[in-house]
């Protein structure tokens, strides 16, 4: 508010002329001729006296950009369709405003100094935001992506070209550009969600937070910006029926975690249990993608193999990364405390019986239970299980798992629970069913153990269908899973043909039988 | 049901998909320069 | 058995929809991943090459950027001035268009666009009897061995051989042929 006067008018002409510089004088890659005369203008104007005139001065030319792609975009739908020379007509101005901010962040301060650079690229991308979220208020549903998408895009190449200077803030570039992507996230501003899953998927953003800042440093912003992805398009995939724009947008995201499976399956690994935490439970092919995923150096035995000896296998000594606080999630602390009471002494007897309700958030069908603590349950249970049999000198087995206030727990959530909450622990189970792992080889005891200990057919028949239909669904199918599953129906002592659910219908028959031969 | 929030967040991602980004969004203009520029036919492909 | 959406009924439900409404189960069947346009047994990885979350495949190979030395980015030489291209362009030989397959010819002609070696192809390719079809926008020539099935006084029609720029081949084609659609010799400048 308040521009003194003449700023705006002075702002545009300066900016209109360095657009002519940038188009005339400077080229695809490099403009510092413009610019050495170019920051003689600005100077002597006043604009980069201080913070506030700067600031406006970014605002101008953004709403500037803005505009003059609006106009673009319209006069184009008003004449003829669209045309790929109309659109980048309006790339002019966006990359010329980019190409000057750029130069501004490489040649403010010095180069022992770093700061100012930072605080003029993360201002710059603040201003940006704010605009973005103001223009999408106000436009609703007539907001055009285009040219916010672009400024972000196009300044991220420019940061992120190979420069001295840039290469020295490297990761405050990565974190300003992460932080505001999360800011702008689509809960926020849904409006904007296919420029920015653009972004998030664009080559350069991904090769730069995933494959080329040392040390994994960006994997835990990543993992961030794709769970505020995951967490929009909940409550539109808890509903089967797909609208045309929520399934365009289930597929994009579909091709980036594809992208990620194929060259950083270690990042799905290491941020698994966050993305199971968000992915909904009806998502079944996203779920297997990111259980799917195994170590790089890892060489994963054919599941098929016969008389494949899992408890042979070295790697079922070893545990997975876990990067969840796990016992941090256990809420409230109260709950955590007994659960640690019973897991040593069996006390309070009342806990078993409790267990359920500490589960439950709503009466709603559908959102009964706290799926995210559901699964830290299952997994700190699991976790304490494991390091009690170890430490009692044994392995995990049919005959150590058993009879422990652990499988108590188990057990008790397997019969206790109404058939909703049954699915989803059973659910939680499954999801620890990924490549060779102490934690892998343990759940999938713990589900056979299930199975063949069960009084009630209900609760077979429930194990079943969580296995069977992240085998139904096309590939991939974690490692885990098939191994499992092809145990259940391998090996007699479980029975597996003789229950009626395997039989209750031509479909379901013929399906066993499709997957019993793929799997034997 | 969608809550009101989620169908309002609907309505305006359906009004983006209208529009949604295409490849040329994200990538740098390229600019061919004439090393030798000749005044050519219209007809010819001027691009 | 369980008789709500949690069991093997609730299962069978979805893949019998499956049958008729495909779409509805979308979710739970999931969709065939290697028909998204990745190649996902490449030994590569894919992410330098990615088009996007709704590119139909990688990326153009013109859009991939790659560090090249300042001297290879001769557009950015231009632009400061000649010096450096004119001192490399005294130490490259001289065009000699006579010499030049086909192949180039159609090259520099769609790639030079607006500059003289565009005129400089056309005047070749005008020389090897193709001729620029104004309206088509395309170059065409005979097909060696067929003659023609009709001629008039304005036209012919038979057989002839259309570059395409796209596929970068001579593709047949039957074709009625106006004369005046076609370019006369293109104008070649002298001093080139």
């Amino acid at each position: 508010f308040d521009d003194s006067q003449g700023l705006v008018e002075k702002s545009e002409m300066l900016f209109r002329e360095w657009i002519r510089l940038y188009v005339t004088q400077g080229s695809p890659r490099d403009s510092n001729k413009a610019f050495a005369s170019f920051i003689h203008d600005l100077n002597a104007s006043g604009i980069l006296k201080s913070d506030d005139i700067i600031t406006r001065f970014f605002r101008v030319c953004i709403q500037f950009c803005v505009s003059q792609v609006y106009q673009g975009l319209q006069a184009a739908k008003a004449s003829l369709p669209s045309t790929p020379l109309v659109r980048t007509k309006c790339y002019q101005s966006v990359d010329a405003l980019v190409r000057l901010v750029a130069l501004l962040i490489r040649h403010i301060g010095d180069n022992s100094t770093t700061q100012p650079k930072i605080n003029l690229l993360n201002k710059f991308l603040g201003i940006v935001a704010g605009l973005l979220i103001q223009d999408h208020d106000i436009q609703k549903q007539d907001f055009q992506q285009l040219p916010f998408h672009r400024l972000f895009i196009m300044l991220f190449q420019d940061l992120n070209q190979s420069d001295p200077v840039f290469d020295t803030i490297g990761t405050q570039i990565l974190a300003g550009f992460s932080n505001i992507l999360h800011i702008l996230s689509p809960l926020k501003v849904s409006g904007f969600v296919y420029a920015w899953l653009e972004i998030i998927g664009n080559r350069t953003f991904i090769a730069r937070m995933l494959a080329l800042a040392a040390d994994h440093k960006c994997w835990a912003m990543y993992c961030q910006l794709l769970l505020d992805l995951f967490k929009f398009l909940q409550p539109y995939l808890r509903n089967a029926d797909l609208a045309k724009p929520v399934a365009t947008l289930y597929r994009g995201t579909l091709r980036v975690l594809l992208v990620i499976l194929h060259d950083f399956p270690d990042f799905l690994c290491d941020y698994c249990y966050h993305f199971l935490d968000a992915i909904p439970p009806n998502c079944i092919q996203m779920r297997n993608l990111v259980l799917s995923a195994f170590p790089r150096n890892m060489r994963l035995p054919d599941p098929f193999t016969a008389n494949l000896k899992f408890e042979m296998l070295a790697d079922t000594a070893v545990a997975p990364r876990v990067l969840l606080n796990v016992g941090g999630m256990i809420q409230p602390a109260k709950f955590k405390a007994d659960l640690e009471s019973y897991l040593r002494t069996r006390a309070p007897v009342t806990f078993l019986s409790e267990l359920r309700t500490n589960l439950q958030v709503s009466n709603e069908h559908g959102t009964r239970y706290n799926i995210p603590l559901l699964n830290a349950l299952v997994l700190f249970v699991g976790t304490q299980h494991i390091n009690a049999i170890r430490t009692r000198g044994q392995t995990p087995s049919m005959s150590t798992i058993a009879h422990t206030s652990h499988m108590d727990i188990f057990q008790n959530l397997a019969v206790d629970l109404d058939t909703e909450g049954r699915y989803l622990f059973l659910n939680a189970l499954a999801n620890q069913l990924r490549y060779p792992s102490s934690h892998t080889h343990y759940f999938s005891l713990v589900i056979l153990y299930l199975f063949a200990h069960s009084n009630t057919e209900v609760v077979q028949e429930q194990i079943t269908r969580v296995l069977l239909e992240r085998l139904v669904v096309n590939r991939p199918h974690p490692w885990g899973l098939l191994v499992t599953f092809i145990e259940l129906i391998k090996n007699g002592a479980y029975k597996f043909w003789a229950h009626e659910f395997v039989h209750c219908a031509p479909e379901v028959i013929k399906l066993f039988e499709s997957v019993a031969r793929s799997c034997m | 049901p969608l809550q009101k929030e989620h169908q309002l967040q609907f309505q305006m991602m359906e009004a983006a998909h209208q529009h949604l980004p295409v490849s040329a969004d994200s990538e740098r203009m390229r600019q061919f320069l004439p090393r030798n520029p000749y005044p050519t036919p219209l007809y010819y492909p001027q691009h | 058995m369980v008789n709500d959406q949690f069991g093997m009924v609730g299962l069978l439900t979805f893949i019998r929809v499956a049958e008729t409404d495909p779409n509805l189960v979308s979710l739970a069947l999931g969709f065939d991943l290697t028909a998204l346009g990745l190649n996902l047994n490449a030994t590569d990885s894919l992410y330098p090459s990615f088009g996007g979350p709704w590119g139909e495949g990688p990326v153009r190979a013109e859009d991939v950027e790659f560090p090249v030395p300042q001297e290879y980015n001769i557009s950015d030489q231009l632009r400061y001035g000649h010096e450096f291209v004119s001192s490399v362009r005294e130490k490259l030989a001289p065009l000699k268009m006579n010499r030049y397959k086909e192949e180039l010819l159609f090259y520099m002609f769609y790639t030079y666009t607006g500059d003289v070696l565009q005129i400089l192809a056309a005047g070749e390719l005008f020389n090897r009897d193709w001729r620029y079809h104004k309206e088509e926008k395309i170059w065409i020539t005979r097909a060696p061995g067929l003659s023609t099935v009709e001629k008039g006084g304005s036209f012919e029609r038979g057989m002839y051989y259309f570059f395409d720029p796209i596929s970068f081949r001579k593709i047949p084609k039957e074709f009625i042929l106006e004369y005046d659609k076609l370019e006369e010799r293109p104008t070649v400048p002298n001093n080139f």
